[in-house]
């Protein structure tokens, strides 16, 4: 564990506790994604599938739980809360997300570190993590009018991307083989498209005004 | 192995 990779899940543990705190406190999912959260969930759940055959540490196991936990229960909070589902908006939120997935598994099925279950699985969470912000991005673009909190959970969820890279770099100068394409690659696109986001994030923050993607 | 390495991370 070194700093960056520590920097990268505290970042990415907060998104998930900003995105909780604002649907369970003020009962509104008003500009978040379902897409993007159902896709969140399938990447958790086909990702962790070792969580109790293959003990890594506690920190891991613990913070495994506390994503497969909160990314299902956000999904719930969406499609089964009277109060919050309202605030859900569904005519926006239009992307295909099931259309991201086929490729995705073809991609896995193909291009993977070891062909059985669990490794082509894992594979595909990676591929999907890297797109499944694709609906997100679209719906603040539509909507325009951000509210902070959920300016600030893409925000983390972003930084967190880039301290993993940040980890990566450090691990391949520190530790021995440790060369992994597929987990760069995928990490590297899925960061790369927050680029546009961070973008607009930082002149609205510099300038102090309201964030406002362009059309 | 490398596989294992990636897979400590989250």
């Amino acid at each position: 564990m070194n700093i960056f990779r520590l920097a990268g899940d505290m970042t990415h543990l907060f998104s998930v506790l900003v995105l909780l705190l604002k649907i369970h406190t003020i009962k509104s999912c008003a500009g978040i994604s379902l897409k993007t959260q159902e896709l969140y969930a399938i990447v958790f759940a086909t990702r962790y599938l070792d969580i109790f055959t293959n003990y890594i540490s506690l920190y891991n196991t613990i913070m495994k739980l506390i994503f497969l936990g909160s990314s299902f229960s956000i999904v719930w909070y969406m499609r089964r809360h009277k109060i919050v589902r309202r605030s859900y908006d569904k005519d926006q939120d239009t992307f295909r997300h099931y259309f991201l997935m086929l490729p995705c598994l073809i991609l896995a099925l193909i291009i993977n570190e070891k062909f059985t279950f669990r490794e082509v699985m894992w594979t595909f969470s990676l591929y999907l993590e890297a797109v499944a912000i694709l609906p997100q991005l679209v719906l603040l673009q539509r909507t325009r009018n951000i509210d902070n909190l959920t300016g600030q959970y893409v925000f983390l969820l972003g930084a967190y991307r880039a301290f993993y890279i940040l980890n990566w770099i450090y691990r391949y100068f520190t530790e021995e083989h440790f060369v992994h394409w597929i987990t760069w690659i995928s990490g590297l696109v899925q960061t790369l498209l927050y680029a546009d986001f961070f973008y607009y994030y930082f002149q609205s923050w510099k300038n102090n005004v309201k964030l406002e993607l362009p059309a | 192995s490398g596989q294992e390495e990636s897979h400590d991370e989250l």
